[in-house]
C-alpha cells in the first residue's frame, strides 16, 4: 500500500458517497446513467467475488464488500425507490458495444486462461470503459448539477491516483501489471475532456455547461 | 520482466 493507492482507493469510497448522498438528499437519480452504474456492479463482481478464495488483508475485503454492497444498493434505488426519476430515454448507449469488444479482450490478454482469471481481465478492460454512457448522457444533455460533476471527478481522481501508483510500485517493488495499466490509462483519459471543464468551470463557481 | 502483481489492488 502507498499513499496514491490510498488515496485513490478514498477517492473512489467518497465518489459512492457522493452519488448517495445526491440521490437521498434530492430524492432523484436525475441526471445518472442506469447502465453506467449496471457495468460498475458487473465489473465488481466479476473482479471481487475473488473475496471467496484469495484473502490479502481486511482493508481489502472490506472495500471489496462495501463496492459490491454500494453498487447494487445504489442499482436498487434507481430501478424501484426513484424509479419515477430515472429517464431510460436520455440513457441510450448501446452497452453491447462495450460488453461485447471487453469479453474478446479478456479472452485474448489474461493472465492464465482460467475462468478466475478471464473475468478478473474482463472486469478490468470494462471498468475502464463503463463511464461512457454517463458521459454520452452528460454530453447530449449538456449539463449537470454541481454534486453529479463532483461524483465524476472524485471517480476520475481515483483512476488518476492509481497511475503514480503503478510507477511507485513499478519501482520500490518491481512489479507490473500490464493489464491494469494500459487499461487505467485508457480509463483515466477518457476524464480528460469532463476534468477540462471540471476544473475550469464547476471549480470556479459557474454551471457544468458543455459548449453546444 | 518483472512479476505480475497478485491482484492485490482494488
Amino acid at each position: 500500500m502507498n499513499l496514491f493507492r490510498l488515496l485513490g482507493d478514498l477517492s473512489h469510497l467518497a465518489s459512492i458517497l457522493v452519488l448517495l448522498h445526491k440521490i437521498q438528499t434530492s430524492r432523484s437519480c436525475r441526471g445518472i446513467s442506469f447502465k453506467t452504474q449496471a457495468l460498475y456492479v458487473a465489473v465488481f463482481v466479476a473482479r471481487y467475488l475473488d473475496l471467496f478464495w484469495r484473502y490479502i488483508s481486511l482493508y481489502n475485503s472490506a472495500m471489496k464488500v462495501f463496492f459490491i454492497g454500494s453498487s447494487c444498493y445504489i442499482l436498487y434505488l434507481m430501478k424501484y425507490r426513484y424509479r419515477p426519476t430515472n429517464d431510460p430515454s436520455i440513457d441510450t448507449f448501446r452497452i453491447e458495444y462495450l460488453l461485447v469488444p471487453c469479453a474478446i479482450l479478456s479472452l485474448i490478454f489474461n493472465y492464465n486462461f482460467m475462468p478466475t482469471e478471464i473475468l478478473w481481465s474482463f472486469s478490468i478492460f470494462l471498468e475502464s470503459v463503463a463511464i461512457l454512457p454517463q458521459l454520452f448522457m452528460l454530453q447530449r444533455t449538456g449539463e449537470a448539477e454541481a454534486i453529479t460533476t463532483h461524483y465524476l471527478a472524485a471517480l476520475g481522481i481515483y483512476r488518476a491516483l492509481y497511475i503514480p501508483n503503478w510507477i511507485y510500485r513499478y519501482f520500490t517493488e518491481g512489479v507490473i501489471d500490464p493489464i491494469a495499466v494500459t487499461a487505467g490509462i485508457v480509463q483515466t483519459g477518457l476524464y480528460l475532456d469532463f476534468f477540462y471543464v471540471y476544473f475550469t468551470k464547476v471549480l470556479q463557481g459557474q454551471k457544468f455547461e458543455l459548449p453546444a | 520482466v518483472p512479476p505480475v502483481q497478485a491482484h492485490d489492488e482494488l
